[in-house]
């Protein structure tokens, strides 16, 4: 049940470049990524692929990104699948499968040429099958001390190199949200499932939907904030298990920006004191298990601050949250503690609307760069110096040539953020006319009907 | 919604994360526009892959076959001025309109909701055990005259805040709720009003009920639609 691309490491809509000198690759051929892992796996000379998902085209490669006179180049028609064992600078078990570049013992010192018998003779000469390449460290012998090699030092036949073991490599701080290693085996040393593939288990963790959790490949994760690393197994008959990784003792936990009588953000880092839901409902506390069962006990959870029964987010949900008190209500958000400020504090202000506004303000009030009247990218302007000459569209200056009632604004250099309002702010002194008018006849068009026998029919 | 029954608001929408559990409520005003509240969303920036709103079904959470039910991812979301606390939200494609799913009007700018309109909220919020939690919830409530919300609520109230008359009865929107529409009739169609917002107490007795003012909005809400 394992999947060929467990072999594989993914770098999305990247293509890997080498110079013309190189002999060029094979041609491409019609396949799904699997089916391009497989013929990849099955050829010695194979290092790596590109699949172009549109076209379903694959290509081999004979290097990686760790090769001569190669380099990485985004290009969103491809993605690039390259063989873990020459990606990996931490060993599997005894480390017989490493195909890293790494080249100096565990003293310092340089490696020999395999292909060279000076200054030490031997036996373990390069063929096509043993991987045995440049001066890098390998274990040809099965060593249990893992990789080695023979050093350019007359007097020291051979070292190891002191390459760690995967699972000790990258440590993990509190529960391991942030563990980015790459560690492909569960505690019991089942092969993990990739996170973009949905057989042999079904799953809702799939890597476009969760951007910030890092779920590359088959490697041991944890989006949703258990106790340690996870991940689905290979093995149909055992959905997940945990993977064992080692706990930082040099490193600190990142730290939160921590807030305690407003939150930001998702509020993880919240340490307040509100106990009580928006309904009035008590809190339960963290550790107890009445009226509701669960698993964020305060001790498996110790950067979580699950004190008393305060609203707190130690899972990543929207807000902070609790379980609550009413045994038919689970959990409630504490969306009524109110959301830290998170604009920049407004250096000049302006009057009326602030059409007027003939400032040197040029950053919105989130902080993105105001991108200038004249440009064209990356938005395309519908107001400009051309449409609005009279307006004083000059640079990148916030103004509000359209007489916009909240205030200056300006296209912004960020293409997802069309326009923004600016850092200023109203002047204290300036009056702005009362908006509460009077009704007048209004008419609508197209919107604000409904059958309402659907809602006889649904009392 | 606390007091209410269950109904038909074909334009509120109900807010999933990435887990597809229900969060918040929204309003359809264009096939690919929801309005929501700021308080609901993590940043102005936010990420929201793998977050949609769901459409066109009474349940919270409707079986695998529920004919009617549309599912639509969220691409992007645009905070509203400073302190309008809304924000809006751009689906990945347009939704079908039907008997199920509609569009709710925006007022005209700076409208006033004449006191003593009839009002709705809807929802699939806490019920606080008034009704059955796995519907959409609606219920009535009257606006309230500016000045006498201001006079009640001592002189704090904001132009951007808009109220509903205090009642006897416990009714009103609350966790789950927030973000929804508060829908006012008006020249026999149904106008976005207000959104519903956090509050330290669902459905107070006795106390007025604060929303969003959307008419203060309207022109940056079509200012957002027209720049994409």
């Amino acid at each position: 049940h394992r999947s060929p691309l467990n072999d594989f490491q993914r770098l999305r809509a990247t293509e890997l470049l080498a110079v013309p000198a190189d002999p060029p690759p094979p041609l491409p051929e019609r396949g799904s990524a699997e089916q391009c892992a497989q013929r990849c796996a099955a050829s010695l000379a194979c290092r790596a692929f590109h699949h172009d998902r549109q076209s379903q085209l694959c290509q081999l490669l004979p290097w990686t990104q760790h090769s001569p006179r190669v380099q990485l180049q985004k290009n969103i028609r491809y993605d690039l699948y390259q063989k873990k064992d020459y990606l990996r600078d931490c060993i599997v078990a005894d480390g017989t499968s490493y195909r890293g570049t790494r080249a100096t013992t565990e003293k310092g010192l340089r490696c020999q040429h395999w292909q060279a018998t000076t200054p030490h003779d031997h036996r373990f000469l390069p063929s096509p099958r043993n991987g045995l390449e440049e001066n890098y460290c390998r274990n040809p012998d099965q060593d249990k001390r893992g990789p080695w090699c023979y050093t350019v030092d007359p007097k020291i036949r051979h070292q190891s190199c002191g390459i760690k073991k995967c699972e000790d490599a990258v440590c993990m701080t509190c529960n391991g949200e942030d563990y980015r290693g790459t560690m492909d085996h569960t505690e019991s040393g089942m092969e993990c499932q990739r996170w973009d593939l949905q057989h042999p288990h079904k799953h809702p963790y799939h890597p476009d939907k969760y951007p910030d959790k890092g779920l590359d490949d088959n490697y041991c994760r944890n989006p949703d904030s258990s106790e340690r690393p996870w991940c689905y197994t290979t093995d149909p008959g055992r959905e997940r298990e945990y993977c064992r990784i080692r706990v930082c003792t040099e490193k600190r936990p990142r730290s939160l920006n921590i807030t305690t009588g407003c939150f930001r953000g998702k509020g993880e880092g919240y340490r307040g004191r509100v106990n009580v839901t928006v309904s009035g409902i008590p809190c339960q506390r963290w550790d107890a298990q009445t009226p509701h069962q669960h698993h964020f006990m305060p001790e498996k959870y110790p950067c979580k601050d699950l004190q008393e029964n305060y609203c707190r987010n130690p899972d990543g949900s929207e807000a902070p949250w609790c379980f609550t008190a009413h045994p038919t209500v689970r959990i409630a958000f504490c969306f009524h503690i109110r959301r830290c400020p998170d604009e920049l504090g407004a250096q000049e202000c302006y009057h009326g609307h602030g059409e007027r506004y003939h400032g040197h303000v040029s950053k919105t009030r989130k902080g993105i760069t105001c991108q200038p009247w004249a440009a064209q990218a990356p938005h395309v302007p519908q107001i400009s110096p051309v449409t609005h000459p009279e307006a004083h569209l000059e640079e990148n200056y916030c103004r509000n040539p359209d007489n916009d009632s909240h205030g200056p604004w300006c296209y912004t250099m960020d293409p997802r953020t069309p326009f923004d309002y600016c850092a200023v702010k109203p002047c204290s002194s300036s009056m702005v006319p009362s908006v509460l008018e009077n009704a007048d006849a209004v008419a609508f068009e197209r919107c604000g009907r409904r059958d309402e026998r659907l809602q006889r029919k649904g009392r | 919604i606390v007091g209410g029954q269950p109904g038909n608001s074909p334009w509120t929408v109900s807010i999933r994360n990435r887990a597809g559990v229900h969060f918040c409520g929204g309003s359809l005003v264009k096939e690919q526009w929801v309005i929501s509240t700021r308080q609901c969303f993590s940043s102005c920036g936010a990420d929201l892959a793998g977050y949609k709103v769901q459409l066109g079904t009474l349940f919270k959470d409707p079986g695998p076959g529920d004919p009617v039910q549309q599912t639509i991812p969220i691409t992007r979301i645009v905070c509203g001025p400073s302190e309008s606390q809304l924000v809006m939200l751009k689906l990945a494609r347009p939704a079908t309109l039907n008997r199920r799913v509609a569009l709710i009007c925006l007022p005209p700018e700076r409208y006033v909701v004449p006191a003593g309109t009839i009002c709705e909220i809807a929802g699939w919020g806490e019920t606080r055990g008034t009704a059955d939690g796995s519907v959409l919830n609606v219920a009535r409530l009257p606006v309230l005259a500016h000045g006498e919300c201001n006079t009640a609520l001592r002189g704090r109230l904001k132009e951007g805040e808009l109220c509903t008359a205090p009642l006897r009865a416990g009714v009103g929107a609350c966790e789950g709720d927030y973000g929804g529409p508060l829908a006012c009739l008006t020249a026999d169609c149904w106008v976005l009003e207000g959104v519903i917002t956090p509050s330290r107490v669902c459905a107070r007795t006795d106390q007025p009920a604060l929303f969003i003012r959307v008419s203060l909005y309207v022109d940056w809400i079509h200012k957002v639609m027209k720049m994409g």
